[in-house]
């Protein structure tokens, strides 16, 4: 499921991918 | 480097918002949690922005939600 990638990482200077869920 | 106030954050699009907030979270994570900082970060930036903010200014209330943070990360990976 979904809940492998849980949760999208932060990394700094990248694009956080959690912004797609919000 | 200025701190993050909800005025200054609220004049930023939706979507930076979060970039915002977790550039400055992760390195305060990270002195704690040096491997785990980039899932923690994630994991902390599905809070509110408000609270969000809080803890920024909040070591105790920060290092709280770090240490849940992790106990769910570990129970999630178990």
């Amino acid at each position: 499921g979904s809940s492998i990638n849980w949760p999208p990482e932060f990394h700094p200077g990248v694009p956080w991918k959690g912004l797609q869920n919000i | 480097q200025e701190p993050l106030t909800a005025s200054r954050l609220a004049a930023a699009p939706l979507h930076e918002q979060k970039q915002m907030i977790g550039e400055r979270l992760y390195p305060l994570i990270h002195d704690v949690h040096t491997q785990l900082a980039g899932k923690i970060t994630g994991m902390l930036l599905e809070i509110d922005n408000s609270e969000l903010l809080l803890m920024l200014e909040s070591p105790e209330s920060l290092h709280a939600k770090i240490e849940e943070a992790v106990a769910v990360l570990q129970a999630h990976q178990a």
